[in-house]
Formats: structure tokens, C-alpha cells, sequence
């Protein structure tokens, strides 16, 4: 028996907003620690991870590992019946071959319950190797998504150039080029609103811009997204769940013919 | 420029 509550059923409605642009199925293992979810778009250009651990909800129970494997097209059709406010509980039978959702009101007047198809999904389990990156940047997520929003008018592309002095995005295409400096800046009010860079060496790399537009749909999940980078390896944009866990993206780089 | 795949740098066990 699998039974994972979440009082804030917003959150989940706000992961799969998140990740049904890029993936059209995926797999959610779930485990006595938590659920995760590996998958890679259908171009092979990026790959999604998250994991939400099993404390951060409400109730939690998983009494044998299952998979999950759904058509998340179907599973955003059936989130979407469920309100911010509602209460979630996703429930399933050891070896199921359908997954549950009930949506409660606050007050308890309102319990919906959608029964959702389950699929079989071949999916391969990537192993992703611990990296020591030269640059991590930490910044507000609105402003990341208002760059990769601005520069995808410009170009197909956005090259991301870090120093310890601050990070450059860069767009260049037929109508001109767009640049947008950010410096670091660590003394601001609000937390939320800080650039910070660590820096091991300067890294300068080029990305698509169509997936960067796909990751700021989880722009809603975290005030902050950090972006992992080293030459000539995926970036790693990552937005943390408090209490919760994270989903993060890979992006494999674009490299000179 | 020439987009690389995420499988040319993660590999399945």
C-alpha cells in the first residue's frame, strides 16, 4: 500500500506544472524515504530530477517500493480538478494498475476522488556523477526567468559567462545581440533577492534557450534557482522545496562543429 | 554549434 497526504496540494499541481512541459510520461518511484522521478525529454537534451521526501508530507506510507509510471498530459488533466486549497492524497495498491488522487477541501465539504490509469514505462535510470563545479550561482528565480524570457527573443541560444565578479547571459541572432550582466550582490534585504557567486574557474558555456524556458516553469517552487556549471559538462538547474526536496534540470551544453 | 545529448555524459548502470 502506497498513501502519501500533502495538506499543501498546491505544491504538487506547482512539480508537475513544472516538469509536463518537458516530459509527456515518467515514471514517480516511490520509496519509505520519499518520491522521486528521473526522466529525459524526448530529445535527450535534458533530464529532470526531483525528489520529494517522505517527511515533508503529511501522512506518509509506502509499505513496499512501487513505480509509478503515468502519462503526465493525464495526470495534469486531473490536477487540474483540484483546487489550490485542497488537500492531496495519492494512493495506490501494491502492484496497481491505477493510481488515486483525492482532492479534500479545507473544511472537509468537498472529497473528489480521480482514478488515473497506470503505465508500464521503460525507463533507464542515468547515473549522474558527483561534480565538483566550477561556478555555482545562486539567484532570484523571477529574474532568471525573465532573462531566459528576454534573451529567447534575441536567439536560439543564451551563453552563460561567470567570473567571481558577476554572470553575463548572451543571446545573438539575426535581428542583433542582447547582453544581461548580473554582479553579485550578497547585501540585500531580503535573501531572496541575492546574487552569489562561488567561484572555482571562470566558465563560459552555451545553452538551448527553449529548455531554459521549460526549467522556469518551476519558477513558482522556490524564490531562488542556482545554476551549477563547469566546461563541458550538463548544467544543473536546481530549485530547492522547503522541507522537501528539489527538482533539478540537466542541460547538455552546445559545442563548437 | 552542435547540441550534445544528456546520454553522452550520463550513463545508464
Amino acid at each position: 500500500m502506497f498513501e502519501a497526504r500533502l495538506v499543501q496540494g498546491a505544491l504538487l499541481k506547482k512539480v508537475l506544472e513544472s516538469i509536463k512541459d518537458l516530459l509527456n510520461e515518467a515514471t514517480w518511484e516511490c520509496a519509505a524515504t520519499g518520491i522521486s522521478l528521473q526522466a529525459m525529454d524526448s530529445s535527450h537534451v535534458s533530464l529532470v530530477a526531483l525528489n520529494l521526501r517522505s517527511d515533508g508530507f503529511d501522512k506518509y506510507r509506502c509499505d513496499r517500493n512501487v513505480s509509478l509510471g503515468m502519462n503526465l498530459t493525464n495526470m495534469a488533466k486531473i490536477m487540474k480538478c483540484a483546487s489550490n486549497d485542497d488537500v492531496i492524497t495519492i494512493k495506490a495498491q501494491d502492484d496497481a494498475d491505477t493510481v488515486t488522487f483525492v482532492f479534500e477541501t479545507p473544511n472537509q465539504e468537498k472529497i473528489s476522488d480521480y482514478e488515473m490509469k497506470l503505465m508500464n514505462l521503460d525507463t533507464e535510470h542515468l547515473g549522474i556523477p558527483d561534480t565538483d563545479y566550477s561556478c555555482i550561482v545562486k539567484m532570484p528565480s523571477v529574474e532568471f526567468q525573465r532573462i531566459c524570457r528576454d534573451l529567447s527573443q534575441i536567439g536560439d541560444s543564451v551563453v552563460i559567462s561567470c567570473t567571481k565578479e558577476g554572470v553575463k547571459f548572451s543571446a545573438a541572432g539575426d535581428l542583433g545581440t542582447g547582453n544581461v550582466k548580473l554582479a553579485q550582490n550578497a547585501n540585500v534585504d531580503k535573501e531572496e533577492e541575492a546574487v552569489v557567486i562561488e567561484m572555482q574557474e571562470p566558465v563560459s558555456l552555451t545553452f538551448a534557450c527553449r529548455y531554459l524556458n521549460s526549467f522556469t516553469k518551476a519558477t513558482p517552487l522556490a524564490p531562488q534557482v542556482q545554476l551549477s556549471m563547469s566546461s563541458d559538462v550538463p548544467l544543473v538547474v536546481e530549485y530547492k522545496l522547503e522541507d522537501m526536496g528539489y527538482v533539478r534540470y540537466y542541460l547538455a551544453p552546445k559545442i563548437e562543429d | 554549434m552542435a547540441q550534445k545529448t544528456i546520454t553522452s555524459f550520463f550513463k545508464a548502470p
